[in-house]
């Protein structure tokens, strides 16, 4: 209000500095909570260890996706259509010990009201620690709810980071309504605590990465 | 698009870099650090409405000044963003999950007058 009169029908008034700068923050801050589906910004009460998010970010621009021509996830895309938002997303995983050689493996996800997520890639990262001794192959196993998703033979004394493709269950999770993925997994032959990020400072922790487009509520449907 | 000067009251592009520490969002926002969210302002008399911002050439500006002349009273032009490009973003959300996505429409590149 006040000062020379703006443009009539858009009612922007001329800015003054100070005010400039307070009406572009909150401009800013509501612009970007709007487009994120965002009520009030995320408080983080568990951040994740910064070293457990380079050796992430850092798998998934040089990893085995890269090496074998794949576009990885995390890397650019041709992106959604236009009435849909393309995310990608890497989960860490709280750990939950079962046994010495078995970890619950833990994922929480942020489910919008009436959002229709489509996810069209999941992968785990586990990294195994080796062996320091002995000649008997590793076994991973990777189940959900007491099904087996996933197994894997590692050669003795073999280690590192190991990826599993997760895409029919992260797909059939996200059509449901639950909030937290709980996965089993068991390490046969291995020695106590070989995935080596169980522990919550672990710089490897295990974890989930997906690439999904968003649909939001009372958005028109793509024509195909 | 012109880009605001002193010298000009024409409808042009105020730049503004929002830095994310200024709004203490640099926590949940990994990258990037801020970004140019500009905006427009600037005065569209009548010979340059509903102009698309651009340097029109000596021919269009004519003829803008031959509809200046018969313009109905009535009808204000406003200087408004033109093109704008997306924001590509890496957050943590609530469940500490890290996230990235290109929100659209967020960096206001030119304007024009309506």
């Amino acid at each position: 209000g006040g000062g020379t009169p703006g443009c009539p029908s858009c009612r922007m008034p001329t800015l003054e500095p100070g005010t400039e700068r307070r009406f572009l923050l909150e401009l800013a801050k509501r612009q970007i909570l709007e487009k994120l589906h965002l009520s009030e910004r995320p408080n983080i009460t568990q951040p994740v260890p910064r070293v457990a998010i380079a050796n992430a970010l850092h798998r998934l621009h040089v990893g085995k996706a890269r090496q074998e021509g794949q576009p990885g996830p995390f890397d650019r895309w041709d992106g959604p259509n236009a009435d849909e938002l393309g995310y990608e997303i890497i989960s860490f995983a709280k750990t939950e010990f079962s046994s010495p050689s078995s970890t619950g493996l833990r994922f929480r996800f942020s489910r919008g009201p009436g959002r229709d997520v489509h996810i069209l890639q999941a992968q785990l990262w586990l990294y195994v620690r080796a062996p320091r001794s002995g000649l008997s192959p590793v076994t991973l196993r990777v189940s959900l709810a007491g099904a087996l998703l996933s197994e894997r033979q590692l050669e003795a004394r073999a280690g590192g980071w190991q990826t599993f493709t997760l895409l029919p269950v992260l797909q059939a999770f996200f059509r449901g309504q639950e909030k937290t993925l709980r996965l089993e997994l068991e390490c046969r032959g291995c020695q106590a605590n070989a995935t080596a990020g169980s522990d919550a400072g672990g710089s490897h922790q295990p974890f989930l990465v997906a690439k999904a487009t968003v649909r939001e509520p009372g958005q028109r449907v793509a024509k195909r | 698009s012109l880009r605001c000067d002193q010298t000009s009251n024409l409808c042009c592009r105020k730049d503004y870099y929002v830095d994310f520490r200024d709004i203490g969002w640099n926590d949940w926002i990994i990258k990037p650090e801020g970004y140019q969210i500009n905006y427009c302002m600037g005065q569209c008399p009548p010979h340059v409405a509903s102009s698309p911002g651009m340097a029109s050439s000596s021919h269009t500006a004519v003829l803008n000044l031959i509809r200046a002349h018969n313009v109905q009273a009535g009808g204000q032009s406003c200087c408004v963003p033109t093109h704008r490009r997306p924001l590509s973003i890496l957050y943590f959300d609530r469940n500490s999950n890290i996230v990235k996505t290109d929100i659209p429409d967020m960096i206001v590149d030119a304007c024009g007058c309506s």
